[in-house]
């Protein structure tokens, strides 16, 4: 894992 | 998915659903800043351009990625951005003479300019989607200004509003709480854009929060600010 950017949220 | 983001995202539909409903029942939208509006279909629009990405892959067979997550924020999303159209659209036609047009004088500029400014500086990675999401994320966190103008200048809010207001901001101080669960429980879940944000958002709203429990526990039916 290297950045972990999540757009799973609203 | 904690029961933390799922309240929040109940809690921010409600929240439409709210003043959906305050403007059809009582055929008026006097207290709620049209600015504030706009920039909430500026928000979800600029923030769910990602909606196209997962038409793609329906329209082309491509399920493998889909799962009931994307289903879900799919379905949020098109109602998040169908709901905040709608807003717009009825202050602007059948409301229209109902808007407190003339008091919602907060100057938009002073807040897309930073929030741009500070969108194209500080994102996760330099490309068109990323930064308009960053933008919406930042965007959103200061567009409730316009209301909370207005909301001072008239010095009063009717029960609707004020509820409605409540849920607006409390969607985000539960993603707060969401965000420190998932920071405890998913190994390498981080995502300071938002969470700097959402503070920053959830704290606009202390001192609307302070007054509406106050009203809250003194069972008023609108809620007063102090002169």
């Amino acid at each position: 894992p290297g950045v972990i950017y999540t757009h799973d949220e609203l | 998915m904690n029961i933390f983001r799922i309240s929040a995202d109940l809690l921010h539909l409600a929240s439409f659903f709210i003043l959906i409903f305050k403007m059809k029942a009582t055929k008026s939208c006097k207290g709620i800043s049209f600015k504030t509006q706009l920039m909430y279909t500026l928000v979800f629009t600029c923030r769910y351009l990602d909606l196209f990405h997962v038409l793609g892959m329906m329209i082309t067979f491509n399920f493998a990625h889909i799962t009931g997550l994307t289903l879900y924020n799919t379905f949020m999303k098109i109602l998040f951005l169908a709901a905040s159209y709608y807003i717009v659209y009825l202050m602007r036609t059948e409301l229209k003479s109902t808007s407190d047009d003339a008091r919602d004088t907060f100057v938009l500029w002073h807040i897309l300019a930073p929030c741009a400014v500070l969108a194209l500086i500080f994102n996760a990675q330099f490309t068109i989607l990323e930064i308009l999401w960053t933008f919406s994320i930042y965007l959103e966190a200061v567009a409730v200004m316009p209301q909370l103008m207005l909301l001072i200048e008239t010095g009063e809010a009717d029960s609707l509003s004020s509820h409605y207001m409540f849920a607006v901001g409390g969607y985000r101080a539960l993603y707060l709480v969401n965000w420190v669960y998932r920071y405890a429980t998913e190994p390498y879940y981080s995502n300071w854009i938002a969470w700097i944000a959402g503070f920053v958002q959830t704290a606009l709203f202390g001192d609307f929060f302070y007054y509406y429990f106050v009203k809250i526990m003194s069972g008023d039916a609108a809620l007063k600010l102090p002169t």
